[in-house]
C-alpha cells in the first residue's frame, strides 16, 4: 500500500486500536517500527477483516481505516 | 455476518428496553423515536418483540455517557468509537452505551445518525458481532444513509435469523411486496454488469448499485459506499468519466450530471445532461469515456455515440454515429467505458472489449476481473 511516514503518535494510536479491537496483548518490547511479530499478526488480522492489502505492516490505507468512526465492539472472534 | 456464538442469544422473544438518560444533541422525542425505529429494524425480520419500561432493570438498558462511564471500556472523546453494546445475557448483557462526546442527530449528514448507530448496537445486544461485508449494518465502520432510505441488508437478515428465525407475523398482503433486501455486489461474480467505470487521478473506480471499488495499481480493491467518497452523489449511476481538462469526475444518472472535484460537488451541480449539447430526447446515457489523445469525450446512448470536445466545450458535428461503425464487433449495449494505458475498454454486460481508439483496432475480449480483481 501507499507508503506512510509513521510518527510516534501514529504508532501509539495504532497499537491502542489493535489492543481495543484485535486483542493485542499489552507487552513491553519492540514497537511497531521494529515490526514485532505479535503486532504484525494483529495488523494482518485487521487488514484481512477489512479487505485491505495484507502486509502485516502499518501502511496509509490501514491507518486511514483505523481513523474512521466506528463501533467500540471488537471485530470478529475477538469479541466473544 | 458473525455471531457471538449459539450460547449468546436471548432465550425469550419478548424483551424489554429502557432509556436511562438522554443526549443534549436531540429532543427527547427524537431520541425515543430513533431508539424505537432501531429496535423495529430487528423486530421486522424476527419473532423478537420489544417493550419499553421506564423503571427497574430492562434486558436492554440504553444510556449516553462519556469517557469512563461505569464499565471497563471507556469512550475516547469525539469521533473514533461512537458506541458499544454487550452480547445477550444477565446484568450488563444486552446493554447499549452511546458516547456523548459525539454529536448525534435525528437524520442529518452532519453528526452521527442515532437511529443508524443504535440499530447497529442493538444487533450486538441481540447476539451479532461484526460483519466484514462493507454493505452490512453490522460492518464496524459508520456510514451515513438517509434514515428514510434505510433497509436492513440481506447479510444482517441472514445473521439475525440464524439466531432467532424469521418473523412469524409477516402480513401475507404485504409479504413479498417489501423491496428486496439490499445485497453487496461481489467482485468475484463473473456475471456482474458494472454500472460505470472511471479513472480518478491514477485510481480506477468501478460503480455498482450503492457501491464503488477503488483500485490503485498493485493494491487490493477497496469496496465502499459511493456516498462515503461523495455524500451528494446519486446511487445506481448510468455512467462516469474523469475529464483531464477540468480535473472533474462526472457522474450521470437519468437526465442529470454531477461534477466532483476531489471530494467536493462543483458549484451549480447537478445539471441537465443537455449542457453537453446532448439532444433533449436523450433520457440517459449508458457510458462515457474521455479520450486522452483527442481530448474528446464519447457519450454512448443505446447503439449510438456522441463526441464532445472538452476543449471547445461543444458537441462535434456528424454525430451521433453507430457504435459498431467505430468499434468493430461490438453488437451489444455499451454499459461502461474507460481508457487505460492508451487502450480503450468498452464494457458490454460482463465483458470488456479492448480497442486502440485511434485506429479502431480490436485487440481482446476480457472479463471484469481484468481490472477489478476478485
Amino acid at each position: 500500500g501507499p507508503v506512510l511516514h509513521l510518527t510516534a503518535r501514529d504508532e501509539i494510536f495504532a497499537e491502542n486500536y489493535l489492543k481495543k479491537f484485535y486483542d493485542l496483548k499489552d507487552e513491553s518490547g519492540p514497537s511497531l517500527r521494529r515490526g514485532f511479530s505479535q503486532i504484525n499478526k494483529k495488523l494482518s488480522d485487521m487488514q484481512k477483516f477489512f479487505g485491505l492489502q495484507i502486509t502485516g505492516t502499518l501502511d496509509a490505507d490501514t491507518m486511514e481505516m483505523m481513523k474512521k468512526p466506528r463501533c467500540g465492539v471488537p471485530d470478529e472472534k475477538v469479541s466473544r | 455476518f458473525a455471531t457471538f456464538g449459539p450460547n449468546f442469544k436471548w432465550q425469550t422473544n419478548s424483551l424489554t428496553y429502557r432509556i436511562e438518560n438522554y443526549t443534549p444533541d436531540m429532543s427527547q422525542s427524537e431520541v425515543d423515536d430513533s431508539i424505537e425505529r432501531a429496535l423495529d429494524v430487528w423486530a421486522k425480520v424476527t419473532p423478537l418483540r420489544f417493550t419499553r419500561i421506564y423503571s427497574g432493570t430492562a434486558d436492554i438498558m440504553i444510556s449516553f455517557g462519556r469517557l469512563s462511564h461505569g464499565d471497563f471500556y471507556p469512550f475516547d472523546g469525539p469521533d473514533g468509537t461512537l458506541a458499544h453494546a454487550f452480547a445477550p445475557g444477565p446484568g450488563i448483557g444486552g446493554d447499549a452505551h452511546f458516547d456523548d462526546d459525539e454529536t448525534f442527530t435525528f437524520r442529518s449528514y452532519s453528526g452521527y445518525v442515532l437511529f443508524l448507530v443504535a440499530a447497529h448496537e442493538f444487533g450486538h445486544s441481540l447476539g451479532l458481532t461484526h460483519s466484514n461485508d462493507p454493505g452490512a449494518l453490522m460492518y464496524p465502520i459508520y456510514s451515513y444513509t438517509k434514515p428514510s432510505d434505510f433497509r436492513l441488508p440481506q447479510d444482517d437478515i441472514n445473521g439475525i435469523q440464524s439466531l432467532y428465525g424469521p418473523n412469524p407475523d409477516t402480513d401475507p398482503d404485504t409479504d413479498g411486496k417489501d423491496p428486496e433486501p439490499p445485497t453487496t455486489p461481489n467482485a468475484c461474480d463473473s456475471n456482474m454488469v458494472l454500472d460505470a467505470v472511471a479513472t480518478l487521478r491514477g485510481e480506477m473506480l468501478f460503480f455498482k448499485d450503492r457501491f464503488m471499488w477503488r483500485v490503485y495499481p498493485q493494491t487490493t480493491p477497496q469496496q465502499t459506499y459511493i456516498t462515503n467518497l461523495w455524500p451528494n452523489a446519486p446511487e445506481r449511476i448510468d455512467a462516469a468519466y474523469e475529464s483531464q481538462e477540468s480535473g472533474n469526475v462526472f457522474l450521470f444518472k437519468g437526465r442529470q450530471v454531477w461534477a466532483f472535484r476531489g471530494y467536493d460537488l462543483v458549484q451549480g451541480y447537478p445539471k441537465a445532461i443537455t449542457k453537453f449539447g446532448l439532444p433533449s430526447t436523450v433520457k440517459k446515457i449508458d457510458a462515457a469515456l474521455y479520450d486522452v489523445e483527442s481530448r474528446k469525450t464519447l457519450f454512448f446512448v443505446g447503439s449510438s455515440y456522441y463526441s464532445y470536445d472538452e476543449f471547445s466545450k461543444k458537441m462535434d458535428d456528424g454525430f451521433p454515429k453507430s457504435v459498431d461503425e467505430t468499434f468493430s464487433g461490438l453488437t451489444g449495449r455499451v454499459t461502461a467505458a474507460v481508457q487505460s494505458n492508451g487502450f480503450t475498454y468498452i464494457y458490454s454486460g460482463p465483458y470488456m472489449f479492448e480497442y486502440r481508439l485511434s485506429s479502431g483496432t480490436f485487440f481482446r475480449l476480457l472479463g471484469n476481473n481484468y481490472f477489478l480483481p476478485c
